[in-house]
């Protein structure tokens, strides 16, 4: 469903140069669910970012399907992320003029397409808001706010969602519902979860894992569960 | 160090009311570590911002120290908070616009005060984030944020900091050194320190932990660790 080839990404240059990435090479299948861990700063997010099309690589490929994102107009681009790719941001980034369900159904309302009102419904259901989906971000918990992030990556059914660590907010048992929901995601709509997490247990529910350190992958395992 | 008596904090009005605390008896003694439980939306963070004169209560009282905070005005209350209070926020709330060293000397640069550059250098230190300080917020990574949170509510040696999740966005070895960090602020320096954390691990490093449910405190255990 994605891939890097050899991707790079530098910022800075001279000493204060860091190589968030270096020389990259990952490929997420369809219809799976793979976590990536490693230390603070060792690169999670700027991979998330660039493998959605949010940053460019410095070096190397990125493509989402057959696409090599390098290809594709600021335009282009914008439309394959809105049609294609659902992202959950570390910081949430939600609208705060826009209440929780206006947040949720945000992309779908740019693209101009109704999406599926049943599936939004379970989407939403699944937020456990009640009727807190009515109230603006900072009218919400931090772990509300992190359930309305991860409802607005699921909504539009996209390809693929890459989560930059969904559950990092919440208590065990709500991680535990959002876990349940994605890992349904995959397995009965076939889409592909790619997600950040320091969390072993959270790990413990991929297909795959994948470690990274200082910007390079270090490891990796297949069905962590026994 | 701080207590909350009879402590209410309520949102909305008529039957959009949100009754955040409830009438919230709870005491924080100097030199102790206490940790606050509950799953998402019990209130945590709100409990945290009104201890801390972020926010205040609709009834009842909240004490730090001796002094009832709703007996201060907006000036002294301010005062207050700078000069004894510590606070970590669930979303970091770093000053974009100044880069991490700056940040985290930025309550005591207000104060016109200078602090103990002997510590000041341990707890950028303690950061780990080496020249990386030199760098603003969104140039660093999400754990690497918190860490900078973390280091400026530590700086200026309150007499009390609240943390409001400070290891949820890092990898379970820099959430350890945090914690062994503030452990060590408590026991070496007699720092009083109130944590919020979803994690059971971080908890059983406190000396006492409190556990919250719909705005209200429905359990507590004294040194949960064996
Ligand atoms: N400004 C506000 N207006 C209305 N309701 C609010 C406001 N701030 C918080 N709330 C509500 O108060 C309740 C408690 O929120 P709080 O942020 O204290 O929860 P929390 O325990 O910190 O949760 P989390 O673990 O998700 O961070 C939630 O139901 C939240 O939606
Ligand atoms: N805009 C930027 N300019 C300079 N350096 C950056 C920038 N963004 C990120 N970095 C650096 O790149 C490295 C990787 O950052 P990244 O955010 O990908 O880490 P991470 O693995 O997500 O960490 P965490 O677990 O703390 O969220 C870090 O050392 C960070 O300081
Ligand atoms: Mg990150
Ligand atoms: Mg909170």
């Amino acid at each position: 469903a994605a891939r890097a080839v050899g991707a790079t990404k530098i910022y800075g240059a001279g000493d204060t140069e860091v190589r968030a990435l270096d020389a990259i090479d990952v490929s997420f299948e369809q219809g799976r669910f793979t976590a990536i861990m490693g230390p603070s700063g060792s690169g999670k997010s700027t991979l998330m970012h660039c493998m959605a099309g949010l940053d460019t690589v410095t070096g190397g490929q990125v493509f989402i399907g057959d696409t090599d994102l390098s290809t594709l107009s600021e335009r282009d681009l914008t439309l394959l992320r809105r049609d294609h790719v659902g992202f959950v941001f570390q910081a949430f980034n939600l609208v705060p003029t826009l209440n929780a369900i206006e947040n949720i159904t945000l992309p779908m309302d740019l693209a101009g397409a109704d999406g599926d009102p049943a599936w939004i419904d379970e989407v939403v259901d699944t937020t456990g808001l009640g009727d807190r989906v009515k109230h603006r971000p900072n009218e919400l918990s931090g772990g509300q706010q992190q359930r309305v992030a991860v409802a607005r990556a699921l909504a539009g059914k996209p390809q693929i969602i890459f989560a930059d660590e969904p559950t990092g907010n919440v208590d065990s048992n709500t991680g535990a519902e959002i876990l349940d929901f994605m890992g349904r995601a995959v397995t009965e709509m076939g889409q592909t979860i790619v997600m950040v997490t320091h969390d072993a247990a959270v790990a413990a529910r991929a297909d795959r894992v994948v470690f990274l350190v200082d910007g390079k992958i270090v490891d990796e395992l297949a069905d962590p569960t026994p």
